[in-house]
């Protein structure tokens, strides 16, 4: 464990407990999109089947559980509550996200580091992880006005991300076999599709204005 | 040659 990777998962964390605490507390689900939300819970059901056959630290295995609860806690509140699921904004939120599972289920299939069960599903949770912000992205370009809640949320999902390609440079020049191209392919490429959210929220932080994306 | 300690992390 080093600094990055460390902040990289409290990053994650607060972004899962930011969107949590506003469903739950405000009882709206407003700008959140289902359909990401689903792909995260596919992301963590299919990469965390390790915690019946290894175990790595209590933290790991911890942290994995809380990140299985809580995704699967905002796809049933925003599926089943009562009160939460008249707030979804259902129109809006058309991304064909089937259409991303699909291709990242073939490409897991065809580039791996080993063909067992496993490994083809733990490959595909990192495609998958990759692609599964964009349902959430579009929703935010289409619904254009922002609440803080959601903002920060996309804004510390990106920072997670950022703090992780920082520990994978600082976990290759410390060790010494540390090379593995399919996570940092699949990190960087995710990263990658934060970088214009992140221009908009940095220019409405600068002009302390209200987070508005161009249609 | 990658070895599984990738999978520590999250």
């Amino acid at each position: 464990m080093n600094i990055f990777r460390l902040a990289g998962d409290m990053t994650h964390l607060a972004s899962v407990l930011v969107l949590l605490l506003k469903i739950h507390t405000i009882k709206s689900c407003a700008g959140v999109s289902l359909k990401t939300q689903e792909l995260y819970a596919i992301v963590f059901a299919t990469r965390y089947l390790d915690i019946f056959t290894s175990f790595y630290s209590i933290y790991n295995t911890l942290m994995k559980l809380i990140f299985l609860g809580s995704s699967f806690s905002i796809v049933w509140y925003m599926r089943y509550h009562k009160t939460v699921r008249r707030t979804y904004d259902r129109e809006q939120d058309t991304f064909r996200h089937w259409f991303l599972v699909l291709p990242c289920l073939l490409l897991a299939l065809l580039i791996h580091e080993k063909f067992t069960f496993l490994e083809v599903l733990w490959t595909f949770s990192l495609y998958l992880e990759a692609v599964a912000i964009l349902p959430q992205l579009v929703l935010l370009q289409r619904t254009r006005n922002i609440d803080n809640l959601t903002g920060q949320y996309v804004f510390l999902l990106g920072g997670y991300r950022g703090f992780y390609i920082l520990n994978w440079i600082y976990r290759y020049l410390t060790e010494p076999h540390f090379v593995h191209w399919i996570t940092w392919i699949a990190g960087l490429v995710q990263t990658l599709l934060y970088a214009d959210f992140f221009y908009y929220y940095f220019q409405s932080w600068k002009n302390n204005k209200k987070l508005q994306l161009p249609a | 040659v990658a070895r599984d300690d990738v999978k520590d992390e999250l």
